[in-house]
């Protein structure tokens, strides 16, 4: 028996209008300690890993580990029938092949249940390995959204570059090239509207913007990005879920040939 | 423009 029930339901529908372009089906996992969920996209360039810690709940009962498939388009369009105050329960009985979905409008005088066919889904599992980062980046995450959108109008990738001078990003296309530098900037009223650079060696790597274009679709969930670089492995780009978790997107680089 | 790499190549199968 599985009972989750989250009163800023807002979020869940958040998390699924972040991640339903980038992955098709995936298998949420639930456990005492959360529901999470980790997956690829179908070209196996990019992972998302999501998790939502019990505590966040205001009701959480899950009595055995669950693996819950499902299609995120059609989870979404059932979520996206939740009103952005509802309060969000999923509920499963053990071994069955449906999810439901219930949502209460705040004032109780509305309440909807939905109920989603669960899928088989056969998916790799990866051990993402504990990693000391060369480069650390936590700027505005609508600032990082705004400077993906607009490099994507000019080229395919996007370098990323971190010094002690602060982070740049460039790229180059067929019409010319860019290039936008963030400095560390600490000495702002609220803090989420700082860019804080932590580095330990320069950092340089080259992405395919649009799949960090995708990942700005998680910008609503948090006022803040914290992207993670190191010359050998993926960067993740991580958005905090309010007191609950978070969702981080992981990217394999680009090359040179 | 470069050789996109696989993620499945830095993150072994768990």
């Amino acid at each position: 028996m599985l009972e989750l029930r989250l009163v800023q339901g807002s979020l869940l529908k958040k998390v699924l209008e972040s991640i339903k372009d980038l992955v098709n089906d995936a298998n949420f996992d639930c456990s005492s300690s959360g529901f999470s969920l980790q997956a690829m996209d179908s070209s196996h360039v990019a992972l998302v890993a999501l998790l939502l810690r019990s505590e966040g709940f205001e009701h959480y009962r899950c009595d055995r580990n669950m693996s819950m498939g499902m299609n995120l388009g059609n989870m979404s369009k059932m979520l996206r029938c939740a009103g952005n105050d509802d309060i969000i329960t999923i509920k499963a009985d053990d071994g069955s092949d449906t999810v439901t979905f219930m949502f209460e409008s705040p004032t109780q005088d509305k309440i909807s249940d939905f109920e989603m066919k669960l899928m088989d889904i056969d998916s790799e599992h990866l051990g993402i390995p504990e990693a000391e980062y060369q480069s650390i980046v936590t700027m505005p995450s609508a600032e990082f959204a705004r400077i993906c959108k607009d490099l994507s109008g000019i080229g395919d990738t996007v370098v990323i570059s971190v010094t002690k001078e602060g982070v740049k990003f460039s790229t180059r296309g067929d019409i010319g090239t860019a290039n936008i530098v963030c400095r560390q900037n600490t000495t702002v009223d609220k803090p989420e509207e700082a860019t804080v650079i932590n580095m330990s060696e320069p950092v340089s790597l080259t992405f395919a913007l649009r799949y960090m274009n995708s990942f700005t679709k998680a910008t609503t969930l948090s006022n803040t990005v914290t992207i993670s670089l190191s010359s050998e492995l993926p960067v993740v780009v991580e958005y905090k879920i309010a007191e609950m978790g978070y969702i981080r997107f992981y990217l394999a680089p680009k090359i040179e040939e | 423009k470069g050789v996109q790499l696989n993620i499945t190549e830095f993150f072994r199968s768990a």
